[in-house]
């Protein structure tokens, strides 16, 4: 995360650390189910093989040596069969749920966004200098509408209908490398929602050139069924 | 156009007088308004419905050609365009009733061919609006409408109609203000175009279907989002909509500009007043002293402020500016490492010369209020149950009286949390339209504690959460890492030896001591190994060193997704 700050310990309780079957972290994911885990597919690119990822749940700092870290073996890992950036992994058992470790809400299916929803991104990436290495860290900013983000000024055309955008106009804060498959949440009421993976970029935190997101929304069905079926 | 009846003005419970008339049968008033647009016979200018009856009358005149009187069950419906006192551009579709020409001879009659033998007659022109004597413009003559004029020394002339200026008045009461042309990029235009400039049909804004599309009426209560009328919610060059076509998502609409141009007000053009979005004036350097960057560059800073594209924005050269809707006027930087900043502007009051502009960087003081609120000015604009405040100036979803005109003072700015009122602490309006208002998330300064800021070390999870929440129930998650509960017996029923003990089993893995976090008291059942199979102890059977446990496992976790015990800080960088 770039800018933003580093987040209140837990206070992101879905964030979970992707990392190699050595435990070294390299992309972010989210806890939808106890079992269950969002990510990007991208970040599953060097290995099909489950045992080549491991999951950490409950940390705040990227060495995880908190006593509340749990680790779990990946089971089975689903890519979305239409080569959308996103991905399901189904852990080797459950996660036990407590105070640091809780699911994020899914959306509901095609529910939309509107151009001006505050969101929030969380990870333990590349902080481009702007400090906090190594803790979680957190940054807000709007989503913004694909039709605006498509313009030649910002990235001109590049975003897809299953894909949102989201940052400031100015730039300055922004998901990174390393952040990828984590979650960008919008507060709903009083519980927060997940409506994208964090996915791709052009640079980090540059004017004019948001973040992407794949659109969690269009994906309910496919999450359902294989969860479902597995 | 999104409804048939959108053209027409209704009146209820009016009957009127009229000798060209046609009748018909038709099951409500949309279809007879499609037999009025239809119609051959005459110039369908009204249409008369009887609602009992079912009776469908086209009419040639209106209500401001002939009397009119009650009759309950009939409902009269106008063509709005007849009933137009003033001309839209150059006055194409302008059929109103001026028969003289600015110099005031009488028009001919379109029909006659004296004095003059016309070029444009009904017959030829039957969709010009040749009725009478009355000025048209059935050639689209730059100048306007005009007429074959009386005067046989003089063929044609124009005729001084007055320019419809933004806001379009009909004639008639009930019928408010709509503006049928746009001004600069037609972010205030409020007509009823709903087709694109291809023709294609424009997508209901509430809809998601075939586009889906985050500008929504919910989200956007104050853009006016409203049927599939072309709009400019998001500060495009001109209005716009989605299409209905689902090939095309959106594209732009041809909207007429309005020949009139919005006056600049000139007092406060030169100072700060409001967000000083309308100040014009000369400043071009920032608060810190960065100097600004031309707008119409793209160098240090690139941006899509260019001049061009937004003729009503005032963005000459390099002066300080508000074209977005910021907090006061700022511009892009020539230092490459400050891309914008605020400026400081005089107000217009002569009372702060911009001091109430800050970095963005630096938090503003606005997450407390003071005493019950009624001069908090911050931009929190969330209730404390998490609902989204509605704009002061919007009477959408929830009408109401506090107004920024009613409450000057109060400062109801956007849509942020105020105590207009004198209530016991900032409150809003909320955009659920099923609770109408409710307190801020706001807390009172004198009871707030100060959040760590950004670049504090962070306090360690220790000190602020706590070891993870062991299970002290009688029943395993997983493999039963966790689990603390207080059973002391095998699967098979042998009695478990103390951890701490050596007898009958010595063991110097598994202690208190070398494993101090894996509640290894007493002889309870524990898994410091992380074994797979569960939790297990040492037995006091001598034939028997360890055996696995019989712990049921523990019902799946009752949780509420989405809520952390943990309140976030949800920082954000605008």
């Amino acid at each position: 995360i770039v800018a933003g700050c580093i987040s209140h310990p837990h206070s992101w309780p879905w964030q979970i650390s992707l990392r190699t079957s050595f435990g070294m972290h390299f992309c972010g994911g989210t806890l939808i189910d106890p079992q269950w885990v969002l990510t990007a597919a991208h970040c599953l690119e060097k290995s099909s093989r489950p045992a080549a990822y491991k999951v950490y749940l409950g940390l705040h700092r990227e060495g995880a040596s908190e006593a509340s870290v749990q680790k779990r073996d990946v089971e089975k890992l689903f890519k979305e069969p239409y080569r959308a950036d996103i991905a399901l992994l189904k852990l080797s058992s459950p996660a036990i749920i407590n105070n640091h470790v809780i699911p994020v809400c899914l959306p509901k299916e095609n529910s939309v966004l509107g151009g001006r929803e505050e969101c929030y991104v969380t990870g333990w990436g590349d902080t481009k200098g702007t400090g906090g290495d190594g803790y979680l860290k957190e940054t807000g900013f709007p989503v913004i509408e694909n039709k605006i983000c498509n313009r030649p000024e910002f990235l001109n055309g590049r975003v897809k209908k299953h894909e949102l955008c989201a940052g400031n106009i100015h730039g300055g804060t922004d998901s990174c490398q390393g952040d990828s498959g984590g979650p960008l949440v919008c507060l709903d009421q009083d519980k927060f929602v997940q409506h994208g993976v964090t996915s791709w970029g052009l640079g980090c935190a540059q004017p004019m050139k948001p973040g992407v997101y794949v659109r969690v929304s269009n994906y309910i069905p496919w999450i359902k069924s294989i969860m479902e079926n597995h | 156009k999104g409804d048939i009846l959108d053209d027409y003005l209704r009146t209820d419970g009016v009957w009127i007088l009229t000798r060209n008339k046609q009748s018909y049968k038709t099951n409500n008033e949309k279809e007879c308004a499609e037999k009025c647009e239809a119609e051959r016979n005459f110039n369908c200018r009204a249409f008369l419905f009887t609602r009992k009856k079912l009776q469908c009358l086209t009419l040639a005149e209106n209500a401001k050609m002939t009397v009119t009187f009650s009759s309950t069950d009939a409902v009269l419906y106008e063509k709005k365009i007849y009933l137009l006192q003033c001309r839209r551009g150059i006055g194409k579709d302008y059929r109103g009733m001026e028969a003289k020409t600015w110099r005031g001879i009488p028009c001919q009659k379109w029909a006659e061919k004296t004095p003059h033998n016309p070029n444009y007659t009904p017959e030829k022109h039957p969709n010009a609006g040749l009725d009478e004597n009355y000025c048209r413009n059935p050639d689209g003559d730059e100048r306007g409408p005009w007429c074959y004029t009386t005067d046989s020394a003089t063929r044609f002339d124009y005729c001084n109609i007055p320019e419809c200026e933004g806001q379009v008045m009909h004639t008639g009461e009930g019928l408010g203000p709509t503006t049928e042309c746009m001004q600069c990029n037609g972010e205030d235009y409020h007509g009823e175009v709903s087709r694109t400039e291809s023709g294609l049909e424009c997508q209901h804004w509430d809809t998601q279907e075939p586009h889906m599309h985050g500008f929504t009426p919910k989200h956007f209560p104050e853009k006016d989002l409203k049927l599939n009328y072309c709009r400019n919610p998001d500060g495009e060059l001109r209005p716009w909509c989605f299409t209905t076509s689902p090939t095309k998502r959106w594209e732009y609409c041809n909207i007429p500009r309005c020949t009139m141009h919005p006056p600049v007000s000139g007092l406060g053009s030169q100072c700060l007043s409001g967000k000083g979005e309308d100040y014009r004036g000369r400043i071009a350097i920032t608060k810190s002293g960065n100097a600004c960057q031309h707008w119409n560059t793209q160098f240090p800073h690139r941006h899509g402020w260019i001049p061009d594209r937004y003729p009503c924005k005032g963005l000459e050269e390099n002066y300080c500016r508000n074209p977005g809707g910021e907090k006061r006027p700022w511009c892009y930087t020539i230092n490459s490492s400050v891309r914008w900043e605020y400026c400081a502007i005089p107000h217009c009051d002569g009372t702060e010369q911009g001091i109430a502009d800050v970095p963005m960087e630096v938090p503003l003081p606005e997450e407390c209020y003071r005493g019950k609120g009624q001069s908090y000015r911050g931009t929190t604009s969330i209730t404390a149950s998490g609902k989204k405040c509605q704009a002061w100036n919007s009477m959408f979803p929830h009408r109401h009286e506090k107004t920024p005109d009613r409450f000057p003072n109060a400062d109801l700015r956007d849509n942020y949390c105020r105590n207009p009122d004198g209530d016991n602490s900032p409150w809003c309006f909320t955009t659920d339209p099923s609770v109408t208002w409710e307190y801020c998330n706001l807390k009172r300064c004198d009871d707030h504690t100060q959040e760590p800021a950004t670049n504090d070390p962070p306090a360690t999870t220790e000190q602020n959460v706590g070891l993870t929440t062991p299970t002290t129930s009688d029943c395993i998650n997983g493999n039963g890492k966790d689990y603390r509960g207080t059973i002391a017996k095998t699967g098979r029923g042998r009695t478990c030896q103390e951890w701490s003990s050596q007898k009958p089993h010595s063991h110097k893995y598994f202690t208190p001591v070398t494993h101090p976090r894996a509640g290894l008291d007493k002889n309870y059942c524990r898994n410091p190994d992380g074994d797979v199979n569960g939790p297990w102890c040492y037995t006091t059977d001598p034939r028997k060193a360890w055996e696995y446990c019989d712990i049921p496992k523990c019902p799946p976790a009752q949780y509420e997704c989405g809520k952390s015990k943990f309140r976030p800080k949800l920082c954000a960088q605008r």
